[in-house]
């Protein structure tokens, strides 16, 4: 209906621009898009409302092709860590015992810290993940140390010749710095016991979030270095948008993203299909 | 800042003169994009962008404030209005018990909401709550709600494996009764909108346990979507009310002005602390000021 034939004017652009900025985009990188994909366009043979179609989803997929990065390597470090960290209620946990069962079926032995020692239930939730991915999990029980758990788990993973240990860590908003530092701690630990750990500290992003997501990345990328991010809940209604202007801002791909709470819910990040759900 | 913005937009009109056409189409183009920022949905922006307008109009530029700091007031002023300006209360004026249902997305807050206003009735309003899960999906719900009600003195309904919501519902109800709770706090499990199964299971769960109030638990970090999920439960549900949680952070909660503008039902309560006493009544005021960034 946006596209049917028709020229391409001014009244189009602003059309366009506000779909991106309802898709969450945010204004100026709305914008920025929009004229990126005019030039495309300008260059083009056909310059009808179609061939803007076109010129549109071929930007974005451009800019989320741009940080994408391939499948990690199978010849690993044993075993390969993977620390899971973002703001409350995100889908952390979730997204955890999913990535195990998605390891499992690869044939890796996989391991799960609880290092959430401080929501409540937040053991038991991860320990029910456990049991259904048939994956074992190393806890302490609530208010024990974070760092100590995720250490714990570390040695047993390497003792007991896992392929991967993955830890959950709380939510915590990025603007506590205390709760930063718990993170730092937690990276300071892993890397006494292995210089190279983690292998990937995934950033969560709940797939709902407005323009925060940007701050989100920003703080938690400052203090302990994020190597991907993941996009929870695109299975709502909510486009997920902002994460075009975080690929252009921060450099880092989205590895998977997260669509349903069962444990098959998770699919690798596909430009391609992404930008297909935009319009 | 947008006033810093503004200032800029007017930084030609000194002393005396009116808001006229032109400036305020400069003006309005800055509090679109800062409203924007602030993830306030587009469709309410432009609402609220006209009637913005039509108040500037002509409006004389006079005393100790400059025409951007004029400007930044109407707006100011404007929001609060839409907010809802006086904050209002849990309704718990009906015959005990007076059940109160909790309803949104997942991972929203529902959950750790429902214990810190158990906390709230109990400390504040001398109130004797009965919590109760209607979560059976998510792994450890129950035990969540048992451990967070618990923790503030609060009763919470034991759980019986393989009941269904509507069963457990209908039972809480019960034991409120037969226990002399006054009020009756339902966590439900977080849901989409668009989930058809779902969210008839709320409506009849609402239809069996006639809820006076229906609380839209939203994190105040929700982006455009917010009118997608507000518009959706109120349309099936009518909800009475909407609390806005996390708001402990930095997000700017344009979510706010989105939910209120499409429901037209108040925020009652504001989650400041991921701890049973992170909560607040609403402050249209604060909420506006943050929202203009
Ligand atoms: N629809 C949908 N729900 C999801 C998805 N991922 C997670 N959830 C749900 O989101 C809610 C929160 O998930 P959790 O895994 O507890 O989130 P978390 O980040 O670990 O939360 P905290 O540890 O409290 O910070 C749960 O109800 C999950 O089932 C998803 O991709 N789609
Ligand atoms: N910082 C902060 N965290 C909050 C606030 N409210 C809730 N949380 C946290 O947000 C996360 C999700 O809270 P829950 O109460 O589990 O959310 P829920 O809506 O019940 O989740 P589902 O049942 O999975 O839909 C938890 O980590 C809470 O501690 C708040 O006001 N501020
Ligand atoms: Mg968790
Ligand atoms: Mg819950």
């Amino acid at each position: 209906e946006l596209f049917i034939g028709g020229k391409v004017d001014e009244a189009l652009l602003e059309e366009l621009e506000d779909q991106l900025v309802m898709a969450d985009f945010g204004v100026e990188t709305a914008s920025a898009i929009v004229r990126e994909a005019k030039e495309r366009l300008d260059r083009k043979q056909k310059k009808d409302a179609n061939a803007m179609r076109e010129a549109l989803r071929d930007t974005i997929r451009a800019h989320l092709e741009a940080v994408e990065q391939g499948v990690v390597p199978s010849q690993r470090v044993h075993p390969w860590v993977i620390l899971v960290v973002g703001v409350n209620g995100v889908g952390k946990t979730t997204t955890i015992g999913k990535l195990a069962a998605f390891y499992q079926s690869n044939h890796e032995k996989v391991l799960l810290a609880a290092g959430d020692t401080y929501r409540a239930a937040a053991v038991a939730q991860l320990q029910k993940w456990g049991e259904r991915c048939g994956c074992l999990v190393i806890s302490q029980g609530q208010d024990a140390d974070a760092a100590s758990v995720v250490h714990d788990a570390f040695a047993a993973a390497r003792a007991r010749r896992y392929d991967v240990l993955i830890a959950d860590t709380a939510g915590r908003l990025h603007t506590k710095s205390n709760l930063m530092e718990e993170l730092k701690k937690i990276k300071r630990v892993l890397g006494r016991l292995d210089p190279s750990a983690p292998h990937e500290t995934l950033l969560v992003l709940d797939g709902t979030t407005g323009q925060n997501a940007i701050s989100q990345v920003q703080k938690f990328h400052e203090a302990i270095g994020i190597t991907g991010l993941v996009i929870t809940k695109l299975d709502g209604t909510a486009k997920g948008g902002v994460v075009v202007g975080l690929s252009e801002k921060f450099k880092l791909p989205v590895r998977y993203i997260g669509v349903g709470e069962g444990l098959e819910d998770l699919r690798p990040f596909d430009p391609r299909q992404f930008v297909e759900a935009l319009f | 800042s947008l006033s810093d913005r503004l200032e800029a937009v007017f930084k030609k009109l000194k002393g005396q003169g009116s808001l006229n056409e032109k400036n305020i189409r400069d003006a309005m183009r800055e509090v679109r994009m800062a409203l924007l920022e602030a993830d306030v949905h587009l469709d309410v922006v432009k609402s609220f962008i006209a009637r913005v307008r039509e108040k500037s109009l002509g409006h004389e530029v006079m005393g100790s404030l400059t025409p951007g700091q004029q400007v930044i007031h109407l707006v100011h002023k404007e929001l609060i209005h839409v907010m809802g300006g006086v904050n209002e209360r849990l309704n718990l004026a009906a015959q005990p018990p007076v059940v109160v249902l909790m309803v949104g997305l997942q991972g929203s807050g529902k959950t750790t909401t429902t214990a810190k206003l158990a906390k709230r009735l109990i400390e504040k309003e001398r109130r004797k709550p009965l919590l109760a899960s209607l979560d059976v999906y998510r792994p450890a719900a129950m035990d969540q709600l048992a451990t967070v009600g618990e923790a503030v003195g609060a009763k919470v309904l034991p759980t019986s494996v393989g009941e269904n919501p509507r069963d457990i519902a209908k039972r809480a109800l019960q034991s409120a009764r037969m226990g002399g709770f006054d009020v009756l706090l339902l966590d439900t499990a977080g849901r989409l909108h668009v989930d058809a199964e779902l969210m008839t299971e709320l409506v009849d769960v609402a239809e069996l346990v006639k809820p006076t109030e229906i609380l839209l638990v939203v994190d105040s970090m929700t982006g455009q979507d917010a009118v997608n999920v507000a518009r959706s439960f109120d349309e099936k549900l009518n909800v009475t009310g909407v609390i806005l949680t996390k708001t402990d952070g930095d997000a700017r909660g344009g979510a706010a002005l989105s939910v209120r503008h499409v429901t037209g039902k108040p925020i009652k309560f504001l989650g400041t602390g991921e701890t049973v006493d992170g909560l607040e009544p609403f402050h249209p005021d604060r909420v506006a000021s943050r929202i203009l960034g």
